[in-house]
């Protein structure tokens, strides 16, 4: 018998650092 | 000690992990390319691809610690962040990228290029923002 097992699932954001710096004016 | 650096990344960035773009689909971590986020900020709601050009890389006076200086999307933003030397950057058209690809490749088992200046990195910005 294979037992199930839960597979951790990463949404691909994750992934990706956020640069999100104060846009001038 | 590695083992403690290792830690304070996410397990993400680790062979094999599951990654699940935007149209559903699943990909390994290793086998993602530029495509598969170009096409995900795509269709994300709230979410876009901002271009991020390496400008420097300095080492710190803590060991295995950098500091990368970006210049960020259209208006040029200077952005340094202060990085674990094994923690990868995605290139655009290269792939996975840290200051010290040996370490990445030692503690994750991913493939890793050097991040050199003039590389430029994926990174996302909020749709919308004001």
């Amino acid at each position: 018998n294979v037992e199930p097992r839960s597979v951790a699932v990463f949404p691909w954001h994750s992934l990706v650092p956020f640069l999100a710096p104060s846009q001038p004016d | 000690s590695s083992m403690a650096a290792a830690q304070t990344l996410p397990p993400y960035f680790t062979k094999g992990s599951i990654i699940q773009l935007a149209n559903g689909d699943l990909k390994k971590v290793e086998d993602l390319k530029t495509e598969d986020f170009i096409q995900s900020a795509d269709i994300s709601n709230d979410l876009k691809i901002d271009s991020s050009t390496v400008e420097r890389i300095e080492s710190t006076h803590s060991p295995g610690i950098a500091v990368v200086q970006f210049s960020v999307g259209e208006h040029r933003a200077q952005v340094s962040v202060e990085v674990l030397i094994e923690y990868p950057f995605f290139v655009f058209g290269q792939g996975w990228s840290s200051c010290s690809p040996e370490r990445t490749s030692q503690l994750f088992d991913l493939p890793c290029c050097k991040l050199s200046v003039g590389d430029v990195c994926i990174s996302l910005t909020l749709k919308n923002l004001k």
